[in-house]
């Protein structure tokens, strides 16, 4: 009868790279922790990238989703700012230019990873990526 | 007698989200 019974559905759950503490490696090699991160750090990585190209995501609207701890977030993308929603954990936590982590419930994110975080606001600029060679 | 434990380490761009998709809406 185990076997016939499906395992529970597993909670939705952060990264473990968000955590407070968690060794990031820069492009040129150097080791930072995930809070201690600064926008530069991303800049200059991106440089270095043969791939990777930073882009600039507005935050335009922010949502509560049907689903329970879930928030609808619509970003304006890049420099043909197109239009992209994406369904994210409250505590999801995204990097703003100039301010550092932010996510719809800072609270709980820094509960949940003990990682700094700021409030997401409509607004605010967060690092994205895209492909060097996107056409 | 501590054992050497290995610690992850994740790479810069697993952090930041890729946005920019085809399917645009």
């Amino acid at each position: 009868s185990l076997l016939a019974t499906p395992p529970p559905p597993s909670a939705p759950s952060l990264p473990p790279y968000f955590t407070k503490g968690s060794i990031i490696q820069l492009a040129d090699g150097e080791l930072k922790r995930v809070e201690d991160l600064k926008t530069e750090d991303f800049i200059q990585s991106a440089e270095i990238s043969s791939e990777l190209k930073i882009d600039s995501s507005t935050v335009e609207r922010i949502d509560s989703s049907h689903t329970p701890h879930f928030a609808i977030i619509q970003f304006a993308v890049g420099e043909h700012r197109s239009q992209v929603s994406v369904e994210v954990l409250v505590e999801y936590p995204f990097f703003v230019f100039g301010q550092g982590w932010s996510s719809c419930c800072p609270d709980r994110t820094t509960q949940l990873l003990e990682l700094p975080c700021a409030k997401l606001s409509v607004g605010d600029v967060c690092i994205s990526l895209t492909l060097k060679n996107l056409k | 007698n501590v054992e050497p434990r290995s610690v992850p380490v994740f790479p810069w761009h697993s952090l930041v989200p890729f946005l920019e998709t085809s399917q645009s809406n």
